[in-house]
Formats: C-alpha cells, sequence, structure tokens
C-alpha cells in the first residue's frame, strides 16, 4: 500500500502494525554460551541470511548456543556499532529485530563492514 | 563504506543508465517520481546518468514490488523484517517487499506516530538500494545511506560522506566539484 502522507495512515492500521517479522527474537534476551532456547535456531537462520554464518559450517540448527552462534553475534555487534559481548543483550536484539535491507552485510564471509576492517592508531 | 567482492561496477562505455518499473505493479506516475528523486541524488555525485524506460527489456535496471517468494531464492517476509533487495552491477535488479506500507509523501514523519508505525519511507530504501545496483555494499557508519537497518517512519535520504567517498572511488566525481565551485556553492 502507498500512503501519499502519514494522516491518510488509518489509526487503527497504525497501532496493529508494529509487530516486526523478528519481534520472537526479543524473549531470547540474556541468552549466553551454553544455554539451549526455542528459537536460537531461527536466529541462527537470520544470521546466516545476512552471512553472518555460512550454510556451509552447519547443516541443521539447533536450539543450542553454541560457538558458531556466539561468533556470529560477536561480528554483528562489530558490524554495527554495539558492544562486543558475544551474547544477546537488550541493545543487540533491539538491532536485529529493525526491518533492513535484504542483501546481505558479509559475503563469503568477508565484509567490508566493521568486523572486515582493522583498527588503526597513530602515535603523535 | 564497503564494496561487493571483487568490486563490480558498470562498465565505463555504460554511464547512462535505464531504468524500468514491471508493469503488473501498476505503479502511478507519484510512485515512479520517488525513484527518480531517489536516483538524481547519486547522478548528484557521479558521472552517471539514469533515465526511465518504458522497455523492460532494454533497461539496465528493474524495478518491482513482489511478496513472499518471487523466484530469485531470496523470498520476502512480509510487513517489516526485509524490506527490499538489489543485485550488484550490472545485473540490475532492485526488489521491493510489496507487503509493506510505503510512505510516498518525501515528508518527515511526526516524532509521536513514529513508535506506533511500519510505514517505510519509499524514497530511503530506494536511495539504499539504487547503492547496491552500483556497487556498494553495506557500512557500519549509522549516518550513512549504505547502513543496513532503517526504523518504520525514519526517512533518511541524504548521501553522507561515507556513501559519496565510496561511489566516487568506483565512478570518480564526474565534475561535480568543479560544478560547485563554478556556482559558488560549495560549503
Amino acid at each position: 500500500t502507498f500512503y501519499t502522507n502519514v494522516s491518510s495512515v488509518p489509526p487503527l492500521h497504525l497501532l496493529n502494525a508494529t509487530r516486526s517479522a523478528w519481534e520472537t527474537f526479543e524473549k531470547l534476551a540474556g541468552c549466553h554460551a551454553g544455554n539451549k532456547t526455542d528459537g536460537l535456531s531461527k536466529l541462527k537462520q537470520y544470521f546466516r541470511r545476512f552471512g553472518y554464518i555460512s550454510s556451509a559450517s552447519v547443516a541443521n540448527f539447533t536450539d543450542d548456543f553454541d560457538d558458531v552462534l556466539e561468533s556470529a553475534i560477536s561480528t554483528y555487534q562489530k558490524n554495527f556499532n554495539l558492544e562486543v559481548t558475544g551474547k544477546l543483550d537488550a541493545p543487540t536484539l533491539q538491532q536485529i529485530v529493525k526491518p533492513r535491507c535484504g542483501n546481505p552485510d558479509m559475503i563469503d564471509g568477508a565484509s567490508g563492514m566493521n568486523a572486515g576492517r582493522k583498527l588503526r592508531a597513530v602515535a603523535r | 563504506y564497503s564494496f561487493f567482492p571483487g568490486k563490480p561496477q558498470w562498465p565505463k562505455r555504460n554511464r547512462d543508465l535505464s531504468y524500468a518499473f514491471v508493469p503488473q505493479n501498476n505503479l502511478t506516475d507519484e510512485v515512479k517520481q520517488v525513484f527518480a528523486r531517489a536516483f538524481a541524488r547519486w547522478a548528484e555525485v557521479t558521472p552517471l546518468n539514469f533515465t526511465r524506460s518504458e522497455s523492460l527489456f532494454r533497461a539496465d535496471i528493474v524495478i518491482g514490488f513482489f511478496s513472499g517468494d518471487h523466484g530469485d531464492g531470496e523470498p520476502f517476509d512480509g510487513p517489516m523484517g526485509t524490506l527490499a533487495h538489489a543485485s550488484s552491477p550490472p545485473t540490475g535488479m532492485f526488489h521491493l517487499d510489496g507487503d509493506e506500507d510505503w510512505l510516498i509523501s518525501g515528508e518527515e514523519m511526526n516524532r509521536r506516530i513514529l513508535p506506533v508505525t511500519s510505514v517505510v519511507d519509499l524514497e530511503s530504501v530506494a536511495v539504499h538500494e539504487i547503492g547496491h545496483l552500483l556497487g556498494l555494499g553495506h557500512s557500519s557508519v549509522e549516518d550513512a545511506i549504505m547502513y543496513p537497518a532503517i526504523s518504520g517512519g525514519h526517512r533518511k535520504v541524504e548521501l553522507a560522506k561515507d556513501d559519496i567517498e565510496g561511489i566516487q572511488h568506483l565512478y570518480g566525481d564526474g565534475g561535480s566539484s568543479r560544478r560547485n565551485e563554478t556556482s559558488g556553492g560549495a560549503e
């Protein structure tokens, strides 16, 4: 649907439209390495879709918070300028549920975003 | 800024690119104008020119709205989630999620409405996807057009320094800096 201005959007529609396709991920808050939680396999699929987990590395996604997921979260946090904790903390989940471009952030495990860059320091 | 692997770009002999809309979408001129504005933003800082074509087969870039599985292996997921995707040069495939609610007014949204809306500013998404069509990947710079995420209701259409540096690395500035100097408008 195309809206020519905001006032043409029906109010009820606005209220019903806040659900994100990925808002189920919000219940994963606080998960960390070693946990097994329903929904983690879907989160792994999300990370695979955007290039953070290679299709070759995992044949079947489980609900285990394993090393692969922890590494994917850390790389994602670097790319989005979040604190790198490797955990599903609130700022990371808030970023994950935001609508976004469908193109991957990483292709063949490489990224031109923060995670693919070396930090350089210059002594003065 | 970043590039696709191998830094693909449109060939030097093809600096005048044409774009066409999938006719089945029956888009109004008002909607098509949003894309024209988005293309113009990139044309301003590069030697590239963009013109609308009525021929789907002769166009360099094809734009269409699709729902769910639309045959390219990257199905859309309904409202919000993923909004659009585009190919690297020189493929020219630009797909938008037909299940989204798109705002085409070009106006900022009232901050009180922002938290409760999933209406997405079409021009913001179009400017971002055109960046992909021209060869840019995603950027970690939050103010950049090529930052991958955008919240419902937000409008971000101005190219940032990061976007301009990235695209001019691929195509040069097309004399845009000279134009600014002669017009005395450079700040």
